[in-house]
């Protein structure tokens, strides 16, 4: 699975995903990438999020849509919303995987509970930045 | 007074990558395409360009990318197809785009805005996803064209190992792809 998220000079944010599945799926299995919600979600009020990991999980918790939510109703930090949604919700339920997110003030974070992630970011003022392991 | 800063940021997927999986030239290899998507990503926003633009370009290179597992270099079904998904979302609209299970688009996360801008619903799958996108004018390729040696034979020995456990002797041995859970 790919993902990105952006905020542009509008102030406006943007998120997508691009997969090509489970490996060794079965018939018609969908997972969490197409699900808006779910893998995807992009709300000026409060963060752009694209995720990664067991698409099962993420469509059962919403996971996307929970961090920007976290963001807008209570108020946290994108670092804070996204860390209780992969480390609380999404591990209490067993599953795995990560999310990039951003915050409508330029703020970030690159959260997984998997061993590893291929993340990036490059922000106005200083380079491009990557990493794959915890 | 400034806005927020040009931001973007870019994944190629989660999963049991360990430390010393892969080479440093494999690493380096990860990490240069992933650059490479974040520049040109950002090259987008510093000309006035769309957070919406920006993230389609990114992703568009990742999903010409033979590494990741999406678009060429996708995982296979267990029938041995490559099934693509992709999704977008536009944070000041709330507007959403998403197709399912295509196996003839090159850059699904393109249908995805298609289906986002260009109908009047959110999702596609399938053999419709497909025809909106002939409508669209979105370049098409050979299901053969997602295709990689590494992701085949992933699949085969996968199979492999399925078939052995149905035979009562599981290949504990048996290779197994780094992304069999992950999408």
């Amino acid at each position: 699975t790919v993902g990105a998220v952006a905020l542009d000079a509008e102030g406006n944010l943007a998120a997508g995903t691009s997969t090509g599945g489970m490996s060794m799926k079965r018939y018609g299995r969908v997972g969490d990438s197409p699900i808006i919600g779910a893998g995807t979600f992009a709300d000026n009020r409060s963060c752009a999020v694209s995720s990664t990991g067991h698409g099962e999980y993420f469509i059962r918790l919403a996971i996307a849509r929970d961090v920007c939510a976290q963001v807008e109703y209570a108020g946290k930090s994108v670092a804070e919303a996204a860390r209780d949604v992969i480390h609380g919700r999404l591990q209490g339920l067993g599953g795995d995987g990560g999310v990039i997110v951003l915050g409508k003030d330029g703020g970030y974070t690159m959260e997984f509970n998997s061993k590893g992630m291929f993340r990036g970011v490059k922000q106005a003022g200083g380079p491009a930045q990557t990493a794959i392991y915890d | 007074m400034a806005g927020p800063p040009l931001t973007i940021l870019v994944h190629g997927g989660a999963g049991a990558m360990e430390k010393g999986r892969y080479t440093p030239e494999e690493e380096a290899a990860y990490k240069a395409k992933l650059t490479e998507a974040l520049e040109a990503g950002y090259a987008v926003l510093e000309r006035g360009g769309s957070a919406l633009d920006a993230v389609e370009t990114a992703i568009v290179i990742l999903e010409d990318s033979p590494l990741f597992n999406a678009g060429k270099g996708a995982v296979f079904t267990r029938d041995g197809r490559n099934e693509l998904d992709a999704s977008i979302m536009d944070g000041a609209t709330l507007n959403a785009g998403a197709v399912a299970g295509v196996t003839r688009v090159r850059n699904p996360i393109r249908l995805a805005r298609a289906v986002m801008e260009k109908s009047a619903h959110v999702m596609f799958a399938r053999e419709g996803a497909e025809k909106f996108a002939e409508e669209q004018g979105l370049e098409l390729v050979s299901p053969a064209y997602f295709r990689t040696e590494a992701r085949w034979k992933a699949y085969r020995d996968a199979l492999e190992k399925e078939k052995k456990g149905k035979e009562g002797k599981p290949d504990k041995g048996a290779a197994a792809d780094a992304d069999y859970k992950y999408g």
